[in-house]
């Protein structure tokens, strides 16, 4: 990745625009901070409606961003997570911050055609992120 | 600043340029989630004809889906007994408690398919291919559903009737072999879904696939006054009927968890 990147930025220095990248745009520290993050992936998009009855998209949220103190108003954090940060802050080279994970899953059910007449509604457990924290 | 220790997923390296994602690598991840779920690819046969919603067994489900789970599903939610809406498929306080255990139901259309050996009689030899189900899934019920119409043409039964599933053994020289599964009374002025348990003739069909004869439905009298009748003559509807009132099979079933991988 990183020697793809550097490639990249000789050859073509302005073909992304950082100010949208949380990663890259220095005023947006706030969204680097561990939150949900949402990738929706679209039934109907890729023109699979026909066949994936419901629902129209699946909600493929995700965890990112740092473990940084204080924490927000509303996110989790374990208590092994300030302790892990408390050790981050000690041995920074030696002891990674806490992870950025899921507190809280939830299922999804998906309806959709087996062949032509035979369908099936199949519950996935633990697939929905509720909500983020520190571990 | 010094540099931390290396991470997992949350560090992230100031001296990189993180680039975004194009819209054909963003399509792959996609694609990737749903390998996951196990949905690969489109379902076979259906490239050129896309399956129709509007027949009974798709509505059945989709039903399920909007009036009893409703969206955005929370594990620790109240269970399907306590949020189901009326639909109009007529669920029993027995399939919301099904609903409630299941991580997978299957519906299955009745088709007009022959087996060797056995004589075809219209409207009474009703076949399911329950070849998709997976032999790991732990069976909780199944049921028969039958549309039962009150607008009959030249209705010459009425009264009750009692509707007796068999599971077809043979049919040889004009002599069935039948075992008995389930059976229901029904009068002439009831309209709507009919249900017979079949969980005993699916379970057989599931371990035993070459003995899935399909089931023969035998319709008497109630009081046994007069002989068999035909079933649509009482107003049931086969599957020539309208799409969505055709016969179909429900299989309720507990997850074994073990996660099924598809060729891609």
């Amino acid at each position: 990745q990183k020697r793809d990147a550097k490639r990249k930025k000789k050859s073509d220095a302005l073909s992304y625009d950082y100010r949208n990248n949380p990663y890259t745009d220095p005023g947006a520290q706030y969204s680097r901070t561990c939150k949900i993050q949402t990738l929706y992936v679209s039934f109907r998009d890729l023109q699979w409606q026909d066949w994936i009855i419901a629902p129209d998209g699946y909600d493929a949220y995700y965890c990112s961003g740092e473990c940084n103190f204080p924490l927000n108003a509303h996110m989790n954090a374990t208590n092994h997570a300030i302790v892990q940060t408390l050790v981050h802050l000690v041995s920074p080279g030696k002891v990674p911050k806490p992870c950025c994970a899921p507190t809280k899953l939830s299922a999804i059910s998906v309806l959709y055609f087996l062949d032509e007449s035979n369908v099936i509604l199949k519950k996935y457990k633990n697939m929905v992120v509720k909500s983020c924290g520190c571990h | 600043e010094r540099m931390s220790g290396l991470y997992v997923d949350n560090g992230f390296d100031q001296t990189v340029v993180h680039r975004v994602v194009s819209q054909r690598e963003k399509r792959e991840v996609e694609h990737e989630i749903l390998n996951l779920l196990g949905l690969p690819d489109r379902p076979r046969n259906t490239i050129n004809r896309p399956p129709q919603v509007k027949r009974s067994a798709p509505k059945f489900l989709l039903d399920i889906y909007k009036n009893a789970l409703g969206e955005g599903e929370d594990e620790d939610e109240k269970p399907v007994m306590h949020r189901h809406k009326a639909g109009e498929f007529d669920l029993s306080g027995q399939d919301l408690r099904a609903i409630d255990q299941s991580d997978v139901i299957m519906t299955f259309a009745a088709h007009n398919h022959h087996v060797p050996g056995v004589r075809h009689e219209r409207g009474k030899r009703l076949w399911f291919d329950v070849s998709d189900i997976p032999p790991e899934e732990y069976m909780i019920g199944a049921e028969l559903r039958l549309y039962h119409s009150t607008h009959v043409k030249n209705r010459k039964n009425h009264g009750s009737h009692t509707i007796t599933a068999y599971r077809v053994l043979n049919i040889e020289n004009g002599t069935r072999e039948l075992q008995y599964v389930d059976a229901i009374n029904v009068t002439s002025s009831k309209e709507g879904w009919l249900t017979l348990n079949i969980s005993k003739a699916l379970d057989h069909w599931v371990n035993n696939p070459d003995g899935n004869r399909g089931l023969y439905l035998s319709v008497h009298p109630a009081d046994r006054s007069a002989h068999e009748v035909r079933p649509e003559d009482i107003g049931i509807v086969g599957f020539r009927g309208d799409p969505d009132k055709q016969p179909f099979i429900v299989g309720y079933f507990k997850s074994s968890g073990v996660r099924e991988s598809k060729v891609r």
